[in-house]
């Protein structure tokens, strides 16, 4: 494993802790979309089945029961919590995702590499991850207003795809036999989403103002 | 890439 890769794995663990850390020290969780949340738990349970059928490392299993159970905790304190769920945006948190999934599906069955249960599975939580941040997006810009934790909780998200494209490249130069451009696709796709975003947080960071994007 | 070893990433 090299630091890239390992740095976008902490990334990727920070943000879901600040983002447990908001939930759990503010009792709320407005400005965070549920849709989202339920998109990440979805990749995490379709990608994360071969648990059950490959070992890694213990480094790679643990961390994909870690992911597993805080999307799920998030996704029940949202929907379950007594006082957290009253903070949720539900009139703000309107995209459609039922249709990215169905949209992710059909590609999977198309554009995998092999036609097995696992491998479509596989292929889907690839696809249904690169565009699972829009809800977010969305939401984030009908507010207008982003909560300090919040802001962080996407740039870190949008951080770890970036070292996930750094730890690719490095790859791609120092191991033979490196193709994996489903993901490499993906990956891509995902991060030019959050271009966007990581402009107006710069600006806020460069000008020590409050985070706001344009409505 | 050995079979078991595609999936490494997260």
């Amino acid at each position: 494993m090299n630091i890239f890769r390992f740095l976008g794995d902490m990334t990727h663990l920070i943000s879901i802790l600040i983002l447990l850390l908001k939930i759990y020290a503010t009792k709320s969780c407005s400005g965070i979309s549920l849709k989202t949340q339920e998109l990440y738990a979805l990749v995490f349970l379709a990608r994360y089945l071969d648990l059950f059928t490959d070992f890694i490392s213990v480094y790679n299993s643990v961390m994909k029961v870690v992911f597993i159970a805080s999307s799920l905790a998030i996704v029940w304190c949202m929907r379950r919590h007594r006082v957290v769920r009253r903070s949720y945006d539900k009139e703000l948190d309107t995209f459609r995702h039922y249709f990215l999934v169905a949209a992710c599906l059909a590609l999977a069955l198309l554009v995998q590499e092999k036609f097995t249960f696992l491998e479509v599975l596989w292929a889907f939580s690839i696809y249904l991850e690169a565009v699972a941040i829009l809800p977010q997006l969305v939401l984030l810009q009908r507010s207008g207003n982003v909560d300090n934790l919040t802001g962080q909780y996407v740039f870190f998200l949008g951080a770890y795809r970036a070292f996930y494209i750094l730890n690719w490249i490095y790859r791609y130069f120092t191991e033979t036999h490196f193709s994996r451009w489903i993901s490499c696709v993906s990956g891509l796709v995902q991060t030019a989403l959050y271009a966007d975003f990581f402009y107006y947080y710069f600006i806020s960071w460069k000008n020590n103002s409050k985070l706001q994007l344009p409505a | 890439l050995p079979e078991e070893k595609r999936h490494d990433e997260l």
